[in-house]
């Protein structure tokens, strides 16, 4: 299984329509590997995206020298992922 | 059995046909499976009918799972399947409803994905089909649908998370349904359930034009909305895609509703505690318990509204 340790999900709030086309600017740098839950659409409307760990540093620089501002939705994409599997793993030795 | 099925659980792909199976030995008189068509890699793409008699009726189409990393989508087709077979018989309105409509339930609509995310990659969305030519892997079967295919709001990149794909209909999970609704040729109602960021859309995704029956799908998305939200407060919107969230060619519901599918609906299920396609299991009852009341209003407006 691939591994997600230190992947963040990142909750962007941009304010106007120049947020929003510079967080698009993102979306093409394909080096950075980001996978956006919930696309920029417009201002307002939540953008997430999940960073790996080798790009966290750099988008956070990009977000704060433009002022956009963003919260981290998730730590660590593996904990959740461990958390998910754990509870499959226990129902299916109940089952069992 | 299906009582001791436990709901409240992710499962996968081969426990959901499991269950599929168990569900149609318990109720041979109301449920059938049918098998549409096998995926890219050869899994067999399965659909749950119910049906209490005639043949050829106006039937209702829902879907789960066609992006395979929305978990709470295929776990909440299953929730449905049991609870039809539980209402039927109990509740007067939805007995009404399948004593004159069939219900058509494809549960895992993108099985490669599925298997996929438990065994590789639980982020992946897309089909697991090869493109020519490129190293990357896999179409958007939302993007996939021959209405505005190939248009602003999907990409001709391969390495895209919304790869349209070579051509309209190049995914055998898409043409397999594609196939069946076309030939089937009663279908009233279509619905595709994603998840997540709480939306129940309509037509159109690819133009900003309205859609001719505009005013009733807003109205009708405007209860199923109230329905919904009654349950456990879970906040939604609603609005035709391309107004409520963006642009987006070659989607599912685009391409029904040009069928004439007049009540083709998507929704977007919850998240409501900033987890994302990662919803703990114990959201998934709640999420299906407040869909299906949503999935009532639409079943039982189509019902009263033949067209």
């Amino acid at each position: 299984n691939e591994n997600f340790v230190g992947h963040q999900v990142l909750r962007i709030s941009a304010a106007n329509e120049a947020q929003v086309q510079k967080v698009k600017e993102l979306e093409d740098l394909e080096h950075l590997q980001l996978d956006f839950w919930r696309d920029p659409v417009r201002p307002g409307i939540p953008i997430d995206v999940r960073v790996p760990f080798t790009s966290i540093q750099s988008v956070k620089v990009f977000l704060e020298s433009h002022g956009i501002n963003y919260e981290i939705m998730i730590e660590d994409i593996q904990t959740l992922l461990d958390e998910e599997q754990k509870q499959m793993s226990a129902f299916q030795a109940r089952a069992l | 059995s299906t009582k001791t099925f436990n709901y409240a659980t992710y499962h996968t792909l081969d426990e959901i046909y499991e269950f599929m199976d168990l569900l149609v030995t318990e109720n041979p008189q109301l449920v059938s499976k049918i098998q549409i068509g096998n995926t890219f890699e050869g899994r067999p793409i399965y659909v749950l009918k119910f049906s209490t008699g005639g043949t050829n009726r106006p039937a209702i189409w829902i879907d789960t799972g066609i992006h395979s990393r929305e978990w709470v989508t295929q776990a909440s087709g299953v929730w449905f399947a049991k609870k039809i077979t539980e209402d039927y018989g109990q509740d007067a309105a939805f007995t009404a409803i399948l004593d004159n409509m069939d219900i058509f339930l494809e549960i895992v609509t993108n099985p490669d994905g599925f298997a996929y995310t438990h065994k590789t990659n639980r982020m992946w969305r897309k089909t697991r089909s090869r493109t020519q030519g490129s190293l990357c892997v896999g179409v958007d079967p939302n993007r996939n649908w021959d209405a505005g295919f190939g248009l602003a709001g999907a990409s001709s990149n391969p390495c895209s998370d919304t790869y349209h794909g070579k051509f309209a209909n190049s995914e055998v999970e898409v043409k397999s349904i594609v196939d069946f609704v076309t030939n089937h040729g009663n279908i009233k109602a279509f619905i595709s359930i994603h998840s997540y960021s709480q939306l129940l859309l309509y037509p159109y995704g690819y133009t900003s034009e309205p859609a001719p029956d505009k005013e009733e799908l807003d109205q009708l998305a405007k209860s199923a909305v109230t329905a919904l939200t009654s349950l456990y407060g879970t906040k939604y919107k609603y609005g035709s895609i391309i107004d409520t969230i963006y642009q987006a060619s070659g989607s599912t519901v685009d391409w029904t509703y040009s069928q004439g599918i007049k009540y083709s609906f998507t929704f977007e299920l919850r998240d409501t505690g900033l987890r994302g396609f990662l919803l703990p299991a114990s959201q998934i009852i709640p999420t299906a318990e407040e869909t299906w009341l949503a999935l009532l209003t639409i079943m039982d407006h189509t019902f009263k509204h033949p067209y």
